[in-house]
């Protein structure tokens, strides 16, 4: 039996918001620990890794390991079906071909229950190297959502530079250039407004802006987003949820021909 | 410039 209950609905559709335009369909991989997904998407430029810990649920319950193939175009039609108030139980018997969405209204007057079918989903799973990063750079995700959408009305390519004096953002294209430079903040009052950058070597990478700008779908999970890049590796963009868990977003760098 | 793909860089588990 797995049993796993949000107070809040809203962090399950924030997450769905947050991977549905990189994955049509993933496996939630179940246990003791908590909830995992880990998937490509289709051209294999990105992966996804999400962790939902058990301990971040109001209530959460899994006998045996549990591997649910979903749709997720499927799985956002359910959830729409929740209001943003409403606490949300996802429920599956051992070895069951369905899962069942439950939710409840704040005033225990309207209950609903939504049952969808499960896939068989035969995803390779990748494991991800232990990698030591020459730069990390924190940052409030909004302004990196904002940098982003900005950019990419210039160019299809966003060039990270990260170097002690700080971290430039830059593109062109057919109308111009762009370049966006931000220090480090000089006095940190506010954690969630800070821009902190740690930095071993300089690191120059470039990547698609369509893919950063699918990360940023993530942006209302965490009010800060960080960036770890080393040379030929993929970057990788985390925002981390309160309490719960993390999104962990991968791509690879675009190289030279 | 060309993009690269994911799937090299990790180890298939």
């Amino acid at each position: 039996m797995f049993e796993a209950r949000l107070l809040k609905s809203s962090i399950l559709k924030k997450v769905l918001e947050a991977i549905k335009d990189l994955l049509t369909q993933a496996t939630f991989d179940c246990d003791d620990n908590g909830i995992q997904l880990q998937a490509m998407d289709n051209s294999h430029v990105a992966l996804v890794s999400l962790l939902l810990r058990a301990d971040g649920f109001d209530k959460y319950r899994c006998d045996r390991n549990v591997t649910m193939g979903m749709n997720l175009g499927s799985m956002t039609k359910i959830l729409k079906c929740a209001g943003d108030k409403d606490t949300v139980t996802m429920k599956a018997q051992d070895n069951a071909d369905t899962v069942t969405f439950v939710f409840e209204s704040p005033n225990q007057e309207k209950v609903s229950d939504y049952e969808m079918k499960l896939m068989n989903l035969d995803l390779e799973h990748l494991g991800i190297p232990e990698t030591e990063y020459s730069c990390t750079i924190r940052m409030p995700s909004a302004e990196f959502a904002r940098m982003c959408r900005d950019l990419s009305q210039f160019g299809e390519s966003i060039v990270i530079s990260c170097t002690k004096e700080g971290v430039k953002f830059s593109t062109s294209g057919d109308i111009g250039s762009a370049n966006i430079k931000l220090a480090q903040t000089a006095s940190i009052d506010k954690e969630d407004e800070a821009v902190i950058i740690e930095m071993d070597e300089p690191v120059t990478l470039t990547f698609a802006c369509q893919y950063l700008n699918y990360f940023t779908k993530a942006t209302s999970l965490s009010p800060q987003v960080q960036l770890s890049m080393s040379a030929d590796v993929p970057l990788v963009v985390e925002y981390r949820i309160p309490d719960i868990g993390h999104i962990r977003y991968y791509l690879a760098p675009k190289i030279e021909e | 410039m060309s993009q690269s793909s994911i799937r090299s860089f990790f180890t298939v588990t």
